[in-house]
């Protein structure tokens, strides 16, 4: 679908993106770490687009299988959510995915 | 309001008593917590009262000062949201907070 196209697209040409819900500590979790390292993401929330967040939200299922928020992608792939990018952090991977993505 | 005064009943005649939402994370971190200490919260999840759920926001906000969900009290008495309640948790007092209130 057109939706699909553009999701992809927004995951393939932007280093960093989160799908977020405003008023989600979740979200607002992985915003700030992004922050702390200094990363500045492309943040889409989804409370925000009116009746296409819904929609947003359905193509982020079929495409990752996830229906949560955040959603993160890192270099066009996807992470997965809060619990997931706060582990790879203290793993000491994020930091390399992000100067991959961000080298680009 | 008849609303106000059982959201004060019930917080007075429950030992411990979490105000949630089911989808939330937050709102999930605050049961398990309990659940590790062997405590059974009363929960009521906003989301699931129907029209009510939003009136019972209010009330809790005009009672409170808080609009956010996770809102915790413990022996009547409100002590806040997840962070607040992690906090009392890792200070070592919500334990004795929790030990009061279900003595009673
Ligand atoms: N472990 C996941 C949890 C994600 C999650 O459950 N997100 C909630 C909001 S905090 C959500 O999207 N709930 C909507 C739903 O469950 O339908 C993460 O860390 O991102
Ligand atoms: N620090 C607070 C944060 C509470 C919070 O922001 N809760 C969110 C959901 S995770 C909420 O109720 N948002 C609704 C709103 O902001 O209107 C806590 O630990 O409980
Ligand atoms: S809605 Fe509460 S943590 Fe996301």
């Amino acid at each position: 679908s057109r939706l699909e196209e553009s999701v992809k697209k927004t995951v393939a040409h932007n280093p960093v993106v989160v799908y977020s819900k405003s008023w989600c500590s979740y979200s607002s979790e992985v915003k700030s770490l992004f922050k702390k390292l200094g990363v500045k993401p492309l943040v889409i929330e989804l409370d925000e687009l009116g009746a296409q967040g819904p929609q947003v939200q359905k193509v982020l299922e079929r495409l990752t299988g996830q229906h949560t928020v955040p959603n993160v992608f890192i270099g066009g792939k996807q992470v997965g959510g809060c619990t997931d990018t706060v582990k790879l952090y203290h793993k000491g991977e994020l930091e390399s995915l992000l100067s991959k993505a961000t080298a680009k």
